[in-house]
């Protein structure tokens, strides 16, 4: 799972 | 980056231009339900706030600035410029029945209990809901014009590639993004329907008139 605020998609 | 991504986010980008371009051409928002614009209007405000303290590539920024700029002057086409044109009786989704079960899923599935992941996962929550109102008032009106048939196609092909893109990351980099895969999955789903009648009217030519 991605860590917090490492959302890189729109 | 990988191509069901790009494509997804032309598709997006499209969808969004067609909009605009329809409402522009025919200086009309007629079957346009400004609900749901205001609530994509809230995904993309809620979600591109890191737009100022996190730098991913000059891709990621300059399509966070379009979709944040066209979300916005698409509501004031709406709600300004063509509000004679925009018909209120038919857009009576009420909202609050998507907003209150979405703050409070975020609330209790999420990655992280702070402020800029709360409100991504309600972003990523609210997306998958922000066409109902929209499909409510094609429902209510029992038609809807070709041009924003095509804005629904689009804008529902978006999400769908990128569960594609979901899948391929998952196999090239192990990236697993439940949150954004299970909601991207409903999201999707919510369209079924209508791809079914955009694909068997819609594309013979004829218009989507909902039996």
């Amino acid at each position: 799972e991605p860590g917090a605020g490492k959302h890189d998609e729109l | 980056m990988n191509v069901f991504r790009i494509l997804g986010d032309l598709s997006h980008l499209l969808a969004i231009l067609i909009l605009l371009a329809k409402m522009w051409r025919s200086k009309s928002c007629a079957g346009i339900s400004g609900k749901s614009q205001v609530l994509f209007a809230l995904v993309f405000s809620t979600r591109y706030l890191d737009l100022f303290f996190v730098f991913i590539s000059l891709y990621n920024l300059v399509m966070k600035v379009i979709y944040l700029l066209c979300s916005y002057i698409t509501i004031y086409m709406i709600y300004g410029k063509l509000r004679k044109t925009y018909d209120r009786e038919n857009d009576t989704f009420r909202l609050e029945f998507l907003l209150i079960p979405v703050i409070g899923l975020s609330f209790l599935e999420n990655y992280d209990f702070i402020p800029t992941e709360l409100l991504w996962t309600f972003s990523i929550y609210l997306e998958a809901v922000a066409i109902l109102p929209q499909l409510f008032m094609i429902s209510n009106t029992g038609e809807a014009e070709t041009i924003t048939t095509h804005y629904l196609f689009f804008l529902g092909l978006y999400r769908a590639l990128y569960l594609a893109n979901w899948i391929w990351r998952y196999h090239t980099e192990k990236f697993y993004d439940q949150i954004a895969i299970i909601s991207g999955v409903v999201q999707t789903i919510f369209y079924c329907d209508f791809f079914y009648l955009y694909i068997t009217k819609v594309l013979k030519g004829k218009k989507l008139s909902l039996p």
